[in-house]
């Protein structure tokens, strides 16, 4: 553990109760994409199976089950309590609808699920079902943001707190690439080309976003994005 | 090993 690690967790966290703080606080889910967070439910599912068998620390733990019940209680309070503050009109990728006719989720599944999955079986750390599983999860977590970065861009600008979260998410994936340099150089055999080409992608997705949150904060101005 | 992977990371 180091401290660029540990910020970049702290940040995760906080970025849950950001978040969460914000649909309480205005009872609302009002710009939030539920596609997103499903994407991150399915995420930290497939990712944290190892809870049930394999121990690293009380801190990962405490983590997994944080982020796995932290994401859960979202996605729920957005089918139920906050369900009508819902923007599905700006939640639809382009593909939805369309994607072989009549598939459930379409736009989400064809072009994000189903690539990562397939990713998975070809460039994975063992072909065994928890490795395949694991690989999927890192690149759907890379991809994960991107229905609510669409959502912005739909709706132009987006309410503080939303971007508050969208901040923290990416500067914790930020703040991961520095501690990977950092590993790189202070532990032996410390080499994870998969994580590093995916994690570097997920964090490149973020850079329009930290631009224009970066605009808007120095001149005190509201949040817009071009276009 | 685990402990040296991008597994014992979050």
């Amino acid at each position: 553990m180091n401290i660029f690690r540990l910020s970049g967790d702290m940040l995760h966290l906080i970025s849950f109760l950001v978040l969460m703080y914000r649909m309480r606080g205005q009872r609302s889910c009002r710009g939030v994409s539920l596609k997103s967070q499903i994407l991150f439910l399915i995420v930290f599912c497939c990712r944290y199976l190892d809870l049930f068998f394999s121990f690293v620390s009380l801190y990962n733990t405490m983590m997994k089950i944080f982020f796995i019940s932290a994401t859960a209680t979202i996605v729920y309070w957005m089918l139920t309590k906050y369900r009508s503050s819902y923007d599905m009109d700006n939640d639809k990728l382009h593909g939805d609808g369309s994607f072989m006719g009549h598939l459930p989720p379409h736009g989400v599944l064809g072009y994000i699920i189903v690539p990562c999955f397939l990713l998975a079986l070809i460039w994975n750390e063992g072909f065994e079902a928890f490795e395949i599983l694991w690989a999927f999860s890192i690149y759907l977590e890379a991809v994960a943001i991107l229905p609510q970065l669409f959502m912005l861009q739909k709706t132009k600008e987006g309410e503080a707190f939303t971007l508050l979260y969208i901040f923290c998410v990416g500067a914790y994936r930020g703040l991961y690439i520095i501690n990977w340099i950092y590993r790189y150089f202070t532990e032996k055999h410390y080499w994870q080309p998969l994580v590093w080409v995916s994690g570097v992608v997920q964090t490149l997705l973020y850079a329009d976003f930290f631009y224009y949150y970066w605009i808007a904060l120095r001149d005190g101005a509201k949040f817009q994005l071009p276009g | 090993s685990y402990q040296n992977s991008g597994k014992d990371e979050l």
